[in-house]
C-alpha cells in the first residue's frame, strides 16, 4: 500500500522542491518505486527533475479539472529513475477554476486512488501557500513532512501550519498526521540555527528527523542539470544528508 | 508625490520581506517619510517590524474588503520609524473573496490614492505567489523591484514574473514597469552565484542595482527581535548594505 506524503510549508524557500526531488530519488536508490507530484505553478521539481515544464503535452492540471487518467499524464524521469506528474503555471488557473468544482478538495485524493497500490511512496511538492492547490494535497495525503528551515519567519509560520493541517484533519481526511520536520540548510555554527532547532525538538520531539541537510551548495548546482544531487555528486554532504532521510522515512514506515 | 514600490517575487524566500523590511528603516535614515504595505497572510514584514499580528484591530485586510480608511488602519512602528499597514492570516480568505468583487484588481490602488502624497516611498510586500493579493500590489504600484537570490530556481522562475508584469502593464496599469533587480544573499565565493549573477547583469544591465545584499545572519536574527536590522546591529554588512540600497533607490528617483 503506497504511502502518500505531502511536503509543505507556506513559509517560501525552505527546501521543498529540494527535499521532494531528492527523497524521490534516494527512496529509488534503496530499491522503491515512487511517483513524485508538482503541484506548484512554479513547476521547479518538474525542472529539477529534468523534464522541460513548458513542453507538456498533459500536466498536474489536466489531472486536476480534465479529468485526465494518471497514467497518462505520467512521465518517467531518466536518471532520477521515479515517475513524475509534472506541472507548470497552467496550474495557477486551477486555483480559481477549482472554487466552481463541488469536490475541488478531493480532486488530487481522487485521481491518484486507484494507482497508490503501484508505488511504495507518492510525494507531493506544495506550492508556499495554504491555498486550493496545498488543501488538495493534504486531502490526498496520509501524512506531511514539513521541511524547516531553523529561522526566525519559518519558526514565527509554523502555527498557521499546524492550524491548517488539523483543520483538513477535522473536515476532510481524519487520518492526515505530522510524518516529521526535517531541518533543511542547517548551519551547526549559526547561533539562530541551534536556538531553532532546539525550540523544533522541545516542541516535537521525535517528530523531528534526526537527519540533518546541511547547507550544500551542491543541492543548489543540481536543478540547473536537471539532476537529483544524487546523479550530480553522490558524494557530496547533500546526497550523503538525502540517502540518510530516505533510510529515516523508510525505517519509519516499516515500524509501523 | 510618494513613490509606490511592489517588492515581489513569486518564488519564495528570496529576501522579499527582509527588503521591505530594511529598506524601509534605511530610507527614513535619509529622512524620508515611508508606509511599508504588508499583503503576505504570513504577516512577516508585521511581525518583523516589531507589530503582534496576532493583536491587530484592523489589518490590510479591512482595508481590501472592509472599506476601511487608510488613516484609521495605519500604525506606526517606534524602532523602524515607518508607518505601517499590518497583516495577517485573514488576507488568505481576502485571497477568495476579493474574486467577487467587481472591481478587483484596483481596491489597494483606490484605498491608497489618497494619501500617497504623504509619503516619499510607499513599500509593498508581496506573498510568494502570482494571486490576487499580488495582482492588487502590482496595480497599485509605479514599478516593481525585484529581490532576485542568484539560484537556478530563482532564475528559472524569472519569466513568468516579468509575464505577469507586462500583462499587468497592459491591461491594469499602463505605467508600471521595472524598477530594478535586487541581488539578495550573495555568496561571491560561490560560482552558481557568480553565474546567475552575470546572468542578470548581461540580460537586464543596469537594471541590476550596483548595491549587492550579502548573506549576514544578522539579517536573520533581527526580526527575531521584532527590529530592522539597522536598530539590531547597525555596524553589520546587512545594515550598511541596506542603506547602500536606500541610497541607490534615492538617487535613481531624484534623476528621473
Ligand atoms: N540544503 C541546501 N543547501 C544549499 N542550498 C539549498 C539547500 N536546499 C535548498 N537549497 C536552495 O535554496 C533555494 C530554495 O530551495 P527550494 O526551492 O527547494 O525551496 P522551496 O521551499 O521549494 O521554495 P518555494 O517556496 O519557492 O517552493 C533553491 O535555490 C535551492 O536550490
Ligand atoms: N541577506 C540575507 N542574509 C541572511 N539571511 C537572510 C538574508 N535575507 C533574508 N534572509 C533570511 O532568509 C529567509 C528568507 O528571507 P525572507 O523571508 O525575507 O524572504 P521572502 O522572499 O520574503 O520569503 P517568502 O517567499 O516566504 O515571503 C528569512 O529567514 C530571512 O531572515
Ligand atoms: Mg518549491
Ligand atoms: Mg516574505
Amino acid at each position: 500500500m503506497g504511502k502518500i506524503l505531502a511536503i509543505t510549508n507556506q513559509k517560501g524557500g525552505v527546501g521543498k522542491t529540494t527535499t521532494c526531488v531528492n527523497l524521490a530519488a534516494s527512496l529509488v536508490a534503496t530499491k522503491r518505486k515512487v511517483l513524485l507530484i508538482d503541484m506548484d505553478p512554479q513547476g521547479n521539481a518538474t525542472m529539477g527533475s529534468g523534464i522541460n515544464k513548458n513542453k507538456l503535452e498533459l500536466s498536474a492540471y489536466d489531472l486536476l479539472l480534465e479529468d485526465a487518467v494518471l497514467s497518462e499524464v505520467i512521465l518517467s524521469t531518466a536518471e532520477g529513475g521515479y515517475d513524475l506528474i509534472p506541472a507548470n503555471a497552467d496550474l495557477t488557473a486551477a486555483e480559481v477554476e477549482l472554487l466552481q468544482e463541488k469536490d475541488r478538495e478531493f480532486r488530487l485524493r481522487n485521481s491518484i486512488q486507484a494507482s497508490r497500490d503501484k508505488y511504495h511512496f507518492i510525494l507531493i511538492d506544495c506550492p508556499p501557500s495554504l491555498s486550493m492547490l496545498t488543501i488538495n494535497a493534504l486531502t490526498a495525503a496520509d501524512s506531511v513532512l514539513i521541511p524547516m528551515q531553523c529561522e526566525y519567519y519559518a519558526l514565527e509560520g509554523l502555527s498557521a501550519l499546524l492550524d491548517t493541517i488539523r483543520r483538513i484533519s477535522d473536515v476532510l481526511n481524519p487520518s492526515l498526521h505530522i510524518e516529521g520536520l526535517l531541518r533543511t540548510m542547517y548551519d551547526p555554527r549559526n547561533s539562530l540555527t541551534r536556538d531553532v532547532s532546539a525550540q523544533l525538538t522541545d516542541h516535537f520531539g521525535n517528530k523531528v528527523y534526526r537527519t540533518l541537510i546541511p547547507r550544500n551548495v551542491r543541492l543548489a548546482e543540481a536543478p540547473s542539470y536537471g539532476l537529483p544531487v544524487l546523479h550530480y555528486d553522490k558524494d557530496s554532504r547533500g546526497a550523503r544528508a538525502y540517502l540518510a532521510l530516505a533510510g529515516e522515512v523508510v525505517r519509519r514506515q516499516e515500524e509501523k
